[in-house]
């Protein structure tokens, strides 16, 4: 996957991502995945005014109740990238099967909860931070005032790093996360954050916006063969779209 | 960073002056309602009976990989799974079930589709 959160010159950010999936599984990503990708809009009363209303927005594969991506209006948008470690998601729930981490949650849970619950960066940024949870993830969470921005590295029972949007540093306009932690390099044969890097300079801060980011998420090798779908969303104006993705032709496999 | 042979190495598309963004190509995936304010194990009855076949059939490919190495597996796994299933948060709890009743699939299939996440990181 890869994750990327930029901001303009005027200070609106834009955040999107390519979602890879399926390693090694065989599963065929045209009728099987591409199919069951859905956009839900989650409602609820409020109960300050007691109107229905949009809560917030994600995308799911159907059947699946937790949220690898989502916006809640003029507040926040995340998105999830897998993060492998040696103490990965099987310590989590073997310690849950077992009863010594009951109140761990599970990675796609933390986030809907985080978008139900919370209607502000700073608070879910916290919660993302700072809630034990099963499995280690990178959140990439955006907000909708300039330099609010940041890639948060969780491990089971905390963060390890957190990186973050500068917009007083000419070069850190933008945040590019892929499986990796941020501090250490990439497995060569696995480097979408060079490709990526290399894009976005080239895009430049001037033309960010959802057609500039997308393009740059349509590029080898951040575009492969197990690229699923791109989901771009605009927190400040609440549009959240998802477009369907296929790497034709001889692409890299991961 | 190692260049990737060609016809893989990594290439820019802004390079070329394209432009890929179609937004129209958004209305390719289709929207619906959750709403939180109904009974969790309703919310999910539109979706999964739409997808009930899409869910089945992908669980089908992971049944595929899995039973011939380990042909016993799957009372294993349909076990497991609802043993986790039952010991899961509401309403989180409820809304699983809701999905494997309107689908017709075993309750540990869909538990294991939804934390598919921990497992993967293995």
């Amino acid at each position: 996957c890869t994750s990327i959160i930029a901001q303009d010159p005027n200070g609106h950010l834009v955040h999107a991502r390519n979602l890879d999936f399926g390693l090694f599984l065989g599963w065929d990503h045209e009728n099987h995945l591409r199919k069951m990708v859905i956009n839900i809009n989650w409602i609820r009363t409020d109960p300050l005014t007691g109107k229905k209303g949009l809560l917030f927005k994600s995308n799911n594969f159907a059947g699946y109740i937790g949220i690898y991506n989502g916006l809640r209006p003029k507040a926040f948008s995340i998105t999830a990238n897998e993060r492998f470690m040696a103490e990965g998601g099987y310590v989590g729930m073997l310690s849950y099967l077992f009863g010594e981490d009951p109140n761990g949650r599970w990675m796609s849970w933390l986030t809907r909860e985080t978008l139900i619950n919370f209607d502000n960066y700073a608070d879910a940024k916290k919660h993302l931070s700072e809630t034990p949870m099963l499995s280690p993830v990178y959140y990439i969470l955006g907000g909708v005032n300039p330099g609010e921005g940041c890639i948060i590295h969780r491990s089971l029972n905390g963060t390890d790093l957190t990186t973050s949007l500068n917009p007083s540093d000419p070069e850190s306009w933008y945040v590019l996360e892929t499986n990796y932690d941020q501090n250490v390099e990439v497995l060569f044969v696995d480097d979408r954050r060079t490709p990526g890097n290399k894009c976005m300079q080239k895009l430049g801060q001037q033309n960010v916006n959802f057609a500039g980011i997308y393009n740059v998420l349509s590029s080898r090798t951040t575009l492969n063969k197990l690229t699923t779908y791109t989901v771009m969303m605009s927190v400040e104006d609440s549009k959240f779209e998802t477009h369907l993705q296929r790497c034709d032709g001889l692409c890299w496999p991961f | 960073h190692v260049d990737l042979p060609a016809p893989y190495t990594d290439h820019c598309i802004l390079n070329d002056g394209v432009n890929k963004y179609d937004p129209m190509n958004q209305f390719d995936v289709p929207w619906f309602e959750v709403d939180l304010d109904a009974d969790p194990y309703h919310r999910w009855d539109e979706i999964s009976g739409i997808y009930a076949d899409n869910i089945n059939g992908l669980l089908g490919v992971i049944k595929d990989l899995i039973l011939p190495i380990f042909p016993d597996a799957l009372p294993f796994i349909d076990t497991l799974f609802a043993d986790i299933g039952e010991k899961l948060p509401n309403p989180y709890r409820e809304e699983i079930h809701g999905i494997a009743d309107v689908t017709g699939i075993p309750i540990g299939q869909i538990v294991m589709y939804n934390v598919f996440y921990e497992i993967f990181t293995v």
